[in-house]
């Protein structure tokens, strides 16, 4: 159940994004989200570097949802 | 550079992003 409510929330924030509902996030989207969220241009730069995993430009609902999942479980369990 | 803080690494501005846009959900009903 703790990974669909993270996957619930990872697809909620995918369309925060994906303004168009085009399926995929692009650099300008991202940087659409300056203003509303309390982050530069360049750390939304970085984050849309980040989660694009191959680089092509286009960030997928799997590659965000890896991000998110990275995110919430990718700290080093003691 | 000591006033380099955690949000300046790409994981750390990763936490940023995804920090602000839980709080932008339950921020705003």
């Amino acid at each position: 159940t703790g990974q669909d409510g993270m996957l619930g929330k990872a697809h909620e924030f995918f369309q925060i994004c994906d303004i168009e509902d085009k399926g995929f996030i692009t650099r300008r989207d991202m940087q659409r989200l300056h203003g509303e969220l309390p982050l530069s241009l360049d750390e939304l730069e970085k984050v849309f570097d980040t989660l694009d995993a191959d680089g092509n430009g286009y960030l997928t609902l799997e590659e965000f949802t890896t991000g998110f999942s990275q995110f919430l479980f990718g700290e080093r369990i003691p | 550079d000591p006033n380099m803080k955690a949000g300046t690494t790409s994981e750390g501005v990763l936490a940023n992003f995804f920090n602000s846009l839980l709080s932008k959900k339950t921020g705003s009903p």
